[in-house]
């Protein structure tokens, strides 16, 4: 996250660390339910054999020193079918729901943002040189409407349909590497709703360079399917 | 035929009044249109529920009630626009709520006899729409609405009201409020109300000042001229083909030397961009190709390369000679660099102007400042316009937070409030701090061992940190940091720091499938299972953290 700010420890209890075999974090994810986790797909390229990653629960820091850390193997992964940049691991067996690992709520089918509405990400990827490196990071944002995000000055055609933009015209804070895969959850009523999978942009915190997220809501039968048949 | 609700687009939250001061609620919108229809007593109207009025719907003058209750939502038939702030041709039909003359002398109200006697009353024409004292056209005066004057020498006179731009729109058809509803590629518009097949962010009901009715061509942002998502799965958006009016545009709101509010109606000569940039002419499409042209936004005064806003940015802007720079803001000066004006919210009189300062992070703050650092006034907290949020005295009742006065209500880093410019958001007040104390340091969240282990395992129960210290067949558990009496070099809280091996609790350190184990007291049995209950289904809240987030945001 560049720029933005350190959280709160455990304000997030939903963020994943996606890790190595051998525990090297490089992307983000998030607990939608005991045992499963949702991420980017460009995460797994690495390779398609799930022992080849782990999942950190229940942690503030990168290092992952806390008494409250769950690590987890993964059981099995899912890659959305029609490519796009959003996958879900089974994880092998249930992570312990307590005060600092909590799932996150899943938006309704297709449902679509409001404009203006702000929204928070998360991770522990690279800040850029900002401060708070080693830490779980958050910022704030508000949703572009994919229009104007699709102007000439801004990324030019480049958002699809099944994907939102997030970000600050002017730039100064976004998501980065290491990101990728994290959430972007958007507070309803008094509960946060996951509304995109980080996903990519062109560079980090750039004027008129907003960050692109999967729209989450595009693909909840998807999910469902997949949970329910495994 | 369809049901008769066809010819109106969706009634939220309408409510009937009628002259009698009941409140009539419609049980369902058949019944609310037919009202509208048949009952000429009835006046289904527009407006927007007076979120800061907590008085109950009528007033004491039934008939103001239907003039200052004002109604959620627009009613409007195909074809025929009620209520809208402009006029179709002489106006017979104009109900908006425009109350002064064309000089700027307030109107009498048409009930008043004083100082005029009316001709035209309420009581003799109930259906000219005679309320309040809002300009009306009860005798179909060519010259369009007038009112009586509260000038005892001017007995009537003229109202300013705008045309309609029905068949044809101004400038980039900001106003256009026709029923075009085709793009310029022949696609059917889709409705705004709807998300097939294209899902979008432009909710009528997050844009109530742009008019997104049905299926009708529209420009909420500032595009060069109306456009509409298509019916087309394959095209998500295009323009409209609106014919440009004959008649002179409406007079241009007279520009600004200096930035107020998002300096749409800023018209100097400011021709560099913040970063030093110089600013490329609008007529020009080099070095930088653009629809912002003087021919697109012919009422937007983009003339040589002056920074403008003609497109409902944030502030003016401009397009930059520099190449590697498409667009840049510009630094404009504040019209609010002098005092601030007077907050249109009532100062408390006893309360002393006085330079205000707040202690600590500003929770406890409850002085009367109510603009931001950058100069933008606040949003009331009772108000969801322009910005919606939950931070209401009913969610923090000790937050003090009344009026539009700059407040901590969540314990941030000092005093903010929501601002009144659409595009942003919230921001940091402009107080100073009372004292010299240093930042607060953030609160730790509560100390981890204050969460209750629970005394069951999940699955083979290697996360189990409860405090079971007995055998299933009775034995005390051993300390797992004791060598006595079975001494054992692998399971130790030093080899395995994450395993939870605390004093002598049952634990499964090495993932043991039949669950949680310990070495025992008895010299004769060196280890022995546990008997720990398996815990039920996690029950959770979704998306509900225990220990509250910053959020903090780039607000």
């Amino acid at each position: 996250i560049v720029a933005g700010c350190v959280s709160h420890p455990h304000s997030w209890p939903w963020q994943i660390s996606l890790r190595t075999s051998y525990g090297m974090h490089f992307c983000g994810g998030t607990l939608i339910d005991p045992q499963w986790v949702l991420t980017a797909a460009h995460c797994l390229e690495k390779s398609s054999r799930p022992a080849a990653y782990k999942v950190y629960l229940g942690l503030h820091r990168e290092a992952a020193t806390e008494p409250s850390v769950q690590i987890r193997d993964v059981e099995k992964l899912f890659k959305e079918p029609r490519r796009a940049d959003i996958a879900l691991l089974k994880l092998s067996r249930p992570a312990v729901i307590n005060n600092h690992v909590i799932p996150v709520c899943l938006p309704k089918e297709n449902s679509v943002l409001g404009g203006r509405e702000e929204c928070y990400v998360t991770g522990w990827g690279d800040t850029r040189g900002t401060s708070g490196g080693g830490y779980l990071k958050e910022t704030g944002f508000p949703v572009i409407e994919n229009k104007i995000c699709n102007r000439p000055e801004f990324l030019n055609g480049r958002v699809k349909k099944h994907e939102l933009c997030a970000g600050n015209i002017h730039g100064g804070t976004d998501t980065c590497q290491g990101d990728s895969g994290g959430p972007l959850v958007c507070l309803n009523q008094d509960k946060f709703v996951q509304h995109g999978v980080t996903s990519w942009g062109l560079g980090c915190a750039q004027p008129m360079k907003p960050g692109v997220y999967v729209r989450v809501s595009n693909y909840i039968p998807w999910i469902k399917s997949v949970m329910e048949s495994n | 035929q369809g049901s008769i609700l066809d010819r109106y687009v969706r009634t939220e939250g309408a409510w009937l009044l009628n002259p009698m001061k009941q409140v009539y609620r419609a049980n369902s919108e058949e019944e609310c249109a037919e009202k509208c229809e048949n009952e000429d007593k009835f006046a289904c109207r527009d407006g927007h529920l007076n979120l800061h009025d907590s008085k109950p719907f009528f007033q004491p003058n039934p008939l103001a009630a239907l003039a200052l209750t004002r109604l959620k939502g627009l009613e409007s038939m195909k074809g025929v626009v009620y209520l809208l702030e402009c006029k179709e041709g002489k106006g017979v039909d104009y109900r908006g709520t425009e109350a002064k003359t064309q000089k700027g002398v307030r109107c009498q109200k048409w009930a008043d006899n004083d100082p005029h006697k009316p001709k035209y009353t309420p009581e003799k024409y109930p259906n000219a729409g005679l309320e309040e004292n809002y300009c009306r056209n009860p005798d179909n005066d060519d010259k369009g609405p007038w009112c009586y004057t509260t000038d005892p020498d001017t007995r009537f006179d003229y109202c300013n009201i705008p045309e309609c731009e029905v068949e044809c729109m101004h400038c980039s058809g900001e106003n256009y409020h026709g029923v075009v509803a085709k793009t310029v590629s022949g696609f059917e518009c889709q409705r705004w109300d709807s998300q097939q097949p294209h899902s979008h962010g432009y909710l009528p009901e997050n844009f109530p000042e742009k008019d997104l009715k049905n299926n009708y061509c529209r420009n909420p942002d500032g595009e060069p001229r109306p456009w509409c998502f298509t019916t087309s799965p394959t095209k998500r958006w295009d323009y409209c083909d609106i014919p440009r009016c004959t008649t002179s545009p409406p007079p241009p709101t007279p520009g600004r030397q200096c930035l107020s509010g998002r300096g749409e109606d800023y018209r100097g000569t400011v021709s560099v961009t913040e970063s030093g940039n110089t600013c490329q002419h609008w007529n020009s499409q080099s070095p930088h190709r653009h629809a912002r042209t003087p021919e697109n936004y012919p009422c937007q005064s983009l003339d040589e390369n002056y920074c403008r806003n003609p497109d409902g940015e944030k502030r003016p802007w401009c397009y930059t000679t520099n190449t590697t720079a498409r667009w840049e803001y510009c630094d404009i000066p504040s019209c609010d660099s002098t005092k601030p004006e007077a907050p249109d919210v009532d100062v408390p009189d006893q309360a002393e102007v006085i330079e205000e300062c707040y202690q600590g992070n500003g929770v406890t703050y409850r002085g009367t400042a109510s603009f931001t650092l950058s100069g933008k006034k606040c949003q009331a907290w009772s108000s969801m316009s322009p910005h919606r949020h939950n931070k209401t005295a009913e969610n923090f009742p000790n937050a003090g937070l009344s009026q539009n006065y700059c407040r901590n209500p969540d314990a941030d880093s000092r005093p903010w409030c929501y601002t009144t410019d659409p595009s942003v958001r919230w921001e940091y007040c402009d107080l100073k701090k009372c004292d010299g104390q240093g930042i607060l340091t953030v609160p730790k969240p509560p100390q981890t061992t204050l969460e209750t282990n629970p005394e069951c395992i999940i699955e083979n129960g290697v996360d189990y940190r409860g405090t079971v210290a007995k055998t299933a067949r009775g034995r005390t558990c051993q300390e797992w940091s004791s060598q006595r009496p079975h001494s054992h070099d692998y399971f130790t809280p030093t080899t395995h720091p994450r395993a939870g091996l605390e004093k002598n609790y049952c634990r499964n350190p090495d993932g043991d499938v039949n669950g949680p184990w310990c070495y025992t007291t008895d010299p004769r049995k060196a280890w022995e299972y546990c008997d720990i209950p398996k815990c039920p289904p996690p029950q959770y809240e979704c998306g509900k953290s225990k220990f509250r987030p910053k959020l903090c945001a780039q607000r």
